[in-house]
């Protein structure tokens, strides 16, 4: 653990955390693309199957516990609670274009031959794509909250935060994967675009909204 | 390829 990882990881709660506060106060997931949602399901679903097999910390568990109670409590809200208010017809990403190739990515391009490492590979090329829907609605609409905003924002510098992290851990411990960092890269670049448009309107107290 | 690598991150 250092000060990267953990900034990341409490970035990737936070973003978690404010999501929710969104949908819970406002009693709306308008805005929320529930097909990122079902991939970030997929993701932690894969990834943690290792809560079965090994046992890492407790940091380690209650995190990804935490993670995959709060996914599919978000896919509930969604689908379900606030299902009325959800946006379906502006939520038109086709995900089996991103399914698809990552999953046959996975097989051909992984650690080691084995199926748990299949299947986590398959979680961290799906993880980098996995906000494409939610992007790709937001440039439909034209627009985002302010609160989906942050939302976005935390989500994004988790990831660019473990590439700090990575960097660290490289000339700390020799540790390097470069699955996880080449997919991190992807995923960080996806957000550039937000990021600059974060900095650039929403710290100055201007909404998101895209030219038509 | 490499050798599988402990996965201690989330």
């Amino acid at each position: 653990m250092n000060i990267f990882r953990l900034c990341g990881d409490m970035s990737h709660l936070a973003a978690i955390i404010i999501l929710l506060l969104k949908m819970w106060k406002t009693r709306s997931v308008a805005g929320i693309s529930g097909k990122s949602q079902i991939l970030f399901a997929t993701v932690f679903t894969a990834r943690y199957l290792d809560l079965f097999t090994s046992f890492i910390s407790i940091y380690n568990t209650c995190m990804k516990v935490f993670f995959i109670g709060t996914v599919y409590f978000t896919i509930y809200l969604i689908y379900m609670k606030f299902k009325a208010t959800y946006d379906s017809n502006h939520d038109s990403f086709r995900v089996e274009f991103l399914i698809v190739p990552v999953g046959g990515l996975a097989f051909l391009v992984n650690h080691e031959f084995a199926p748990l490492e299949i299947i986590w590979t398959f979680s961290i090329y799906l993880e980098s794509v996995a906000i494409l829907p939610q992007l790709f609605m937001i440039s439909k609409t034209g627009e985002a909250e302010t609160i989906t905003s942050h939302y976005l924002f935390a989500l994004g510098s988790y990831r660019a935060l473990y590439l700090c992290n990575w960097i660290y851990r490289y000339y700390a411990e020799g540790f390097f994967d470069l699955i996880a960092v080449v997919a991190g890269v992807v995923q960080t670049i996806l957000y550039c675009d937000f990021f600059y448009l974060y900095i650039t309107k929403v710290m100055k107290g201007k909404k998101i909204s895209l030219p038509a | 390829g490499d050798d599988a690598v402990p996965k201690d991150e989330l």
